[in-house]
């Protein structure tokens, strides 16, 4: 564990903490999008198969449960939960989110590090995620009002990945035969997604206006 | 040479 990974950590647990705490104390969704927080836990689902039979640190199985339980939670509060659920726009919430699974799937099946299920859900997992954040950036630039705690998450969402290339700059350098192309190149093209959203996000904060992404 | 792996990251 180092600080880059550690602080990546922490950002993506305030970002789902971020998110639950808007949908759960004002009971309302607008502004996000189902499909990037069906696709989360869809990442997570994957990318955790091994929380039963791999036991790393209590840190790691510990977190795994929290992001599992807080994406799949929040997936039931828009699907589900009588109040919060009439706050979800479906009608701006179109992306075809099949759209990113399967080609995620293919790309799976054909580069990974080792042909097996765990291996090739574990790269499912990461090249969907690299994309997941696409539906909510899409219904962000749509519906135009973007409310201060669901930029905070997204800007958080991305900043996290953002934290983690740092961290696995540092094991490189630290750890011996610490080469993981897949995971570098999916860990980049997720940050770059981001790019033009932070971009909007650091201008809104600068000149302290309302954050507005262009149509 | 046992390989580093990512799969200890979350």
């Amino acid at each position: 564990m180092n600080i880059f990974r550690l602080a990546g950590d922490m950002t993506h647990l305030a970002s789902v903490l971020v998110l639950l705490l808007k949908i759960h104390t004002i009971k309302s969704c607008a502004g996000v999008s189902l499909k990037t927080q069906e696709l989360y836990a869809l990442v997570f689902a994957t990318r955790y198969l091994d929380i039963v039979t791999d036991f790393i640190s209590v840190y790691n199985t510990v977190m795994k449960l929290i992001f599992l339980g807080s994406s799949f939670s929040i997936v039931w509060y828009i699907r589900h939960h009588r109040v919060v659920r009439r706050s979800y726009d479906k009608d701006q919430d179109t992306f075809r989110h099949y759209l990113l699974m399967i080609p995620c799937m293919l790309l799976a099946l054909f580069v990974h590090e080792k042909f097996t299920f765990k291996e090739v859900m574990w790269t499912f997992s990461l090249y969907l995620e690299a994309v997941a954040i696409l539906p909510q950036l899409v219904l962000l630039q749509r519906t135009r009002n973007i409310d201060n705690l669901t930029g905070q998450y997204v800007f958080l969402l991305g900043a996290y990945r953002g934290l983690y290339i740092f961290n696995w700059i540092y094991r490189y350098f630290t750890e011996p035969h610490f080469v993981h192309w897949i995971t570098w190149i999916a860990g980049v093209v997720q940050t770059l997604l981001y790019a033009d959203f932070f971009y909007y996000y650091f201008e809104s904060w600068k000149n302290n206006v309302r954050l507005q992404l262009p149509a | 040479t046992d390989r580093e792996s990512t799969h200890d990251e979350l």
